[in-house]
């Protein structure tokens, strides 16, 4: 399995298209560097995206360097997914 | 594996294996209500199956739902499991229900998408698309919810294979979505199709490639609202809802826009709970509520397809 230690989904609110545009810009730059779970569509939705550990500084510091507000929706998407699979595993049992 | 349904748990996610096992049982327990259709392969030579719930009759107008497209989306799969469920337990004493299965077919895709599903279990639980291949491109996977042939290439999807929303070489590429293509038009009188994403809680009706209002736009955004009331009866959960490109963004070779265009005018795309606190893992705990809320969704859609006959 895939490990996410360290992912963060982030969750974006852009004030504007322009902002919106910057956002689309990321995943055009480089797909592998952010996943949308939210899709930049229009400023009254919130932008979800994972973002892998590796690529968090760099990420955090594009949203910043565009007066792009962010907050963070899940800290570790390990977590998430070790107890989803407890949880799995409790149930067979 | 399981040998009877009794025994699975419908709180809890499961396995590609456990939920084809759960299909064989599930159509030989109930076999006067329910049965196993193989409409095709997938790219990695698993079946497709479709679980067609009928009293019989030869090809009644249909209603079609579809879960798990995008594979991540956990919740989906387990809310067709625990819907597949209900109707069986609720034919004979629901009698909306008993109303609709006695003049209509109800079909339901549960594994929509079975390599991109496995690979979530195998690999990579965050797994979007399908596991396609095609020589000289080092990125996998198409998008089948970019694939069809409607509006295909246009805005919201990607010509870059590396993309999450890569739409694939040519429309109707993919063996999934040919599969699903192939039955509806060979059977040719399907009435309402619901194909159901999460998350973000929405009820959504075509077009995604256009911003154009569809004809009976009045009587899907009616339709709309009344289900959406319905499910939040349920749990007190707020959905909202409109058409895809006004409500959520522009999306173009989807499979509601295609089934619209072919001429099934109640078609709907659903996105499930939550609206982000857990996103495509959503606690196991929350599969119960959210199917029950959006079966009470979906009755009001096919009451509305039983009553509006065309």
């Amino acid at each position: 399995q895939v490990n996410f230690t360290g992912d963060q989904v982030l969750r974006v609110l852009a004030k504007n298209e322009k902002q919106l545009s910057l956002l689309r810009d990321l995943e055009t730059q480089k797909p592998q560097k952010v996943d949308f779970w939210r899709g930049p569509a229009r400023p009254s939705l919130p932008v979800d995206m994972r973002v892998p550990f590796s690529e968090l500084p760099s990420v955090k510091a594009y949203l910043k360097s565009h007066g792009l507000a962010y907050s963070i929706m899940i800290k570790d998407i390990q977590v998430l997914l070790d107890e989803e699979r407890d949880a799995m595993a409790k149930s067979r049992r | 594996l399981e040998r009877s349904t009794n025994s699975f748990s419908y709180s809890s996610y499961h396995t590609l294996d456990e939920i084809y096992s759960w299909i064989d049982n599930f159509v030989a327990e109930h076999s006067n209500l329910v049965s196993k259709i193989h409409i095709g392969k997938s790219f990695e030579n698993r079946s497709i199956l479709v679980l067609k719930f009928s009293t019989g009759g030869p090809n009644r107008p249909a209603i079609w739902i579809d879960t798990g497209i995008h594979s991540r989306e956990w919740i989906t799969h387990a809310t067709g499991i625990w819907i597949s469920q209900k109707i069986v337990n609720a034919y004979g004493k629901d009698h909306v229900l008993k109303r609709i299965l006695n003049t209509m077919d109800i079909f339901i895709e549960i594994v929509t998408n079975p390599d991109g599903f496995a690979f979530t279990h195998s690999m990579n639980r965050l797994w979007r698309k399908n596991k396609s291949s095609q020589p000289g491109i080092f990125c996998i996977g198409v998008d089948l919810n970019r694939n069809w042939k409607a509006g295909f290439g246009g805005n919201g999807s990607n010509k870059n294979p590396c993309s999450e929303t890569y739409r694939g070489p040519a429309p109707e590429s993919e063996p999934e979505v040919a599969a699903i293509v192939d039955f509806i038009t060979g059977h040719g009188n399907f009435k309402a199709m619901i194909s159901i994403h999460s998350y973000s809680q929405m009820v959504m009706y075509p077009y995604g490639h256009s911003l154009e209002p569809v004809p009976n736009h009045e009587e899907l955004f009616n339709l709309a609202k009344d289900a959406v009331k319905a499910l939040n009866k349920v749990h007190g959960i707020q959905y909202i809802f409109g058409s895809i490109s006004t409500t959520l963004y522009s999306a173009s070779g989807i499979s509601v826009d295609w089934a619209y265009d072919s001429g099934i005018k109640y078609a709907f795309s659903f996105e499930l709970r939550d609206t982000g606190q857990y996103g495509f893992l959503l606690p196991a705990s929350q599969i119960v509520p959210t199917a029950e809320e959006t079966w009470m969704a979906l009755q009001t859609i096919m009451k509305h397809t039983l009553n509006h006959p065309y």
